[in-house]
């Protein structure tokens, strides 16, 4: 237990590192957890942690869906609600909740909620295959058989990418096109190679 | 409901700090 808290604490590290540190710019990080589910030996890969960037050019890409106003009606009202259930006070009067969220701020938002049962998505081929996959460009991640590749796309993303390491899969995603380089997948390898 | 699993909530509670100080950076002067 007290190597898994470790190593829980120092994942934001990690991620930040790996995304400040890279040539790219990337939109944001995340680290899906690997953990066994029952008796059956079934794995699933949940949330273990998140580092949000944002975009380079904010006013590059909006896509209909972040320019509906109903849409972002929506959209501030749930940040309404998860940053009460966050300060525990009712009523936020934080501005920031009231500012426009963007499409990738939307998609990191959601992959919170998200998991893969055996290889199921994009992190999950990339555990059960013990194999990167990197998916550039749009006509890519439309194509991909994977519901959270084309769900990237809509929310604006050109690159899609989940590499594997001991106990989990790190993803990166980018508004911008950036092609596989063996760079990346090294700083991967170092930074989250659990053993060490 | 009320209850995220803690990394959930660390996650997000790191995610609006950082929201907020790149909104202040944009637009630092908000009314």
């Amino acid at each position: 237990p007290s190597t898994a808290l470790f190593n829980q604490e120092t994942l934001q590290q990690r991620l930040q590192t790996l995304i400040e540190g890279a040539r790219e710019s990337w939109t944001y990080a995340i680290y899906w957890q690997s953990s066994v589910v029952d008796y059956t030996g079934a794995s699933v890969l949940g949330w273990g942690d998140g580092y949000y960037k944002g975009e380079e050019d904010k006013g590059k890409r909006r896509t209909a869906s972040s320019q509906s106003a109903v849409e972002q009606e929506h959209r501030k009202k749930v940040l309404r609600e998860l940053n009460s259930l966050i300060s525990g006070s009712s009523g936020s009067t934080d501005d920031a909740v009231d500012e426009e969220v963007t499409d990738t701020e939307w998609f990191f938002l959601v992959s919170m909620t998200q998991s893969f049962v055996n290889g199921s998505g994009l992190p999950g081929q990339a555990f059960f295959n013990s194999a990167p996959i990197w998916v550039a460009g749009t006509e890519r991640l439309v194509g991909s058989p994977c519901e959270r590749a084309r769900q990237g796309q809509v929310f604006g993303l050109q690159t899609m990418v989940c590499i594997p390491s001991a106990n989990g899969v790190v993803e990166l995603g980018s508004t911008e096109l950036i092609f596989q380089n063996s760079d990346l997948l090294n700083k991967v390898r170092v930074l989250f190679n659990f053993s060490n | 409901n009320g209850d995220l699993p803690i990394f959930r909530r660390k996650s997000l509670q790191r995610f609006l700090v950082k929201r907020k100080e790149r909104l202040t950076l944009v637009t630092p002067y908000a009314c």
